[in-house]
């Protein structure tokens, strides 16, 4: 199972649709600083049902809305689809590729689509939990929990190690 | 479920011992359950010492060595379960050129069995990419891919 | 002694400015005391928005820009107080190549005034050193100074 | 005013006295991961009078002495002297060169020295404050110091603003 697509439209700063074909073993994302490359990992977190506002950096989820720029008006929706090759059915669903879409309006609302099919946030953590890639997953490192990992908080180390055990 | 539990924790405990030994050339890892508390509660102690030290709680690790403990206790958890992406953030600012080329070895190995997302300043780290992904803000504030380079190109 | 700490914020205020613009090349950063609180208790509240950007809190900001905001603080400070050295403990590592070179040709700036003392993995940053240490620990856990290069050599 | 000269003995990774002099206005510390560049700064925080070992990445002042490894034995003792060169007169004292050695016996006991001469440790702190280089500098950056700085504790910031105001 891997990733193989990623479209990014209206989260953060992704005024514009991108899309990424991770069509290799390994993947560098480069850049300069500030140019949106963590983005894209709150972008995963986000789309794979991450429902803590302060893991995607932010206060409110709201937040993750294309806010405007000087020159630019906000967007009124965030919408980001990972499509995952599911062909060795770790994902406990028929399908051989498994896209799925989540969408936040400025007005509150969400949607979630499973292969393009409306469903319920919980469908998406039923689907994904189990696989090392639901929320509180540990494949995501950063300085940030490399800090938390060593310090002497036990419960963090002890969260991932139930994930895994 | 709890003999099983436990059996688990020591399969993760030689995974770490193994891989902290390849990326410190060396040295002595530990990874178990705080004694004396139920198993199903207990936090998880770590003990490590770097080739021919000797270290007396986690604080004194240098920054690096501290980034290297944590690839060691992740990439432990992914022997037990492979996760099938693994999304790195710029672990490999802090690490020095020796370290770095121990790290993507040990990379290098995991990507058998699990697609990597690396984010990176580091060129070495970029060298070692199958695919290479450049993002820039030509418009301040929009992030926009520039460039897709494959290796082989 | 009020109103020559609020005109010391002023000027604290006005520098932050002047050396965000200069590591940012643009963009605008204000620094205040917390409003309706008193002057000898406030809290200092940081705005800052890269150019062309529109930020709504701090911690919005990337890795390498909270480097650079944190670096523009701290030199707001110098200015009204010079210290006589300055410690850099491996700030430059979430840096990208152009932020290093804003951050180098800055330190060349102050450098004039303070004595600066940079710990580093970076090439530039070692290329722009007027002496440069290197320590290692041939022996595991014996810190040991192995060579000690001037600017000309 | 500057630091000519730093002198490290017995303190952390330090078993054998090391000398710096620091001649020039840009010096650069290199070397590969854990070999003791961190405890440098450590070593300069504490021989400028730091009192909180959490400062010092410790949980008791006593973690500062050399504590030994597989093939060493611990020392019974840590010793940093730093020398700063003075003929500006920034800091409130006659000579134009001083010297402040600080030592940390495993008994607990501890030697202060201003110019060779036994002194108190708060006759070091009165001697520095003011000067930029006392407890609490905002002198020294790390990426830690840069994380505080930026959230939403405001006290951090406030504490280096009246340092320097
Ligand atoms: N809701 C939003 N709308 C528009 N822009 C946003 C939004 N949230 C964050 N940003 C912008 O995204 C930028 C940060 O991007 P990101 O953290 O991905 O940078 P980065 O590429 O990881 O950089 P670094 O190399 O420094 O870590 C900020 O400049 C911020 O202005
Ligand atoms: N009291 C002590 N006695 C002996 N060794 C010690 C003591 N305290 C810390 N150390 C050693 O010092 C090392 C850490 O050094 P330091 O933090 O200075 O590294 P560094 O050069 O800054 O590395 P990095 O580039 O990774 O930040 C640790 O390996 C630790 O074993
Ligand atoms: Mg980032
Ligand atoms: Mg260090």
């Amino acid at each position: 199972m891997y990733l193989s697509r990623l479209q990014i439209f209206g989260f953060k700063s992704f005024l514009h649709k991108i899309t990424f074909k991770f069509d290799g073993q390994i993947c560098a994302l480069v850049g300069p600083n500030g140019c949106g490359k963590t983005n894209i990992v709150d972008a995963i977190r986000w789309v794979l049902g991450e429902q803590r506002p302060t893991l995607l950096r932010g206060e409110r989820m709201e937040e993750v809305i294309f806010h405007g720029t000087k020159s630019r008006k906000p967007l009124g929706m965030a919408e980001v689809a990972i499509t995952i090759d599911n062909s060795a059915h770790l994902l406990p669903i028929e399908f051989t590729e498994v896209t799925i879409t989540r969408r936040l309006f400025r007005s509150g609302e969400s949607e979630y689509l499973l292969n393009r099919v409306p469903c319920r946030l919980k469908d998406i953590h039923h689907l994904l939990c189990d696989t090392g890639m639901g929320v509180g997953t540990y494949s995501i490192l950063s300085q940030e929990l490399i800090d938390t990992l060593l310090s002497s908080k036990e419960e963090e180390r002890r969260l991932l190690l139930e994930e895994a055990a | 479920a709890r003999e099983k539990f436990l059996q688990t924790i020591e399969r993760i405990d030689i995974n770490f011992q193994e891989v902290f030994r390849e990326l410190f050339s060396g040295g002595e890892a530990h990874l178990r359950l705080k004694p004396g508390v139920d198993p199903l509660e207990a936090g998880v102690e770590i003990s490590v010492s770097p080739e021919g030290k000797r270290l007396f709680n986690l604080g004194q690790l240098s920054g690096g060595e501290k980034t290297l403990t944590a690839i060691a206790f992740l990439f432990s958890l992914y022997l037990i379960k492979p996760s099938p992406f693994c999304i790195l953030d710029e672990v490999d600012a802090p690490l020095d050129d020796e370290n770095v080329e121990r790290f993507l070895r040990l990379v290098k190995k995991f990507s058998q069995n699990s697609q990597f997302i690396i984010i990176t300043h580091n060129k070495r780290t970029m060298a070692e990419a199958d695919i290479l992904y450049g993002i820039t803000m030509e418009e301040p504030g929009v992030s926009k891919l520039v460039s897709v380079k494959v290796k082989g190109d």
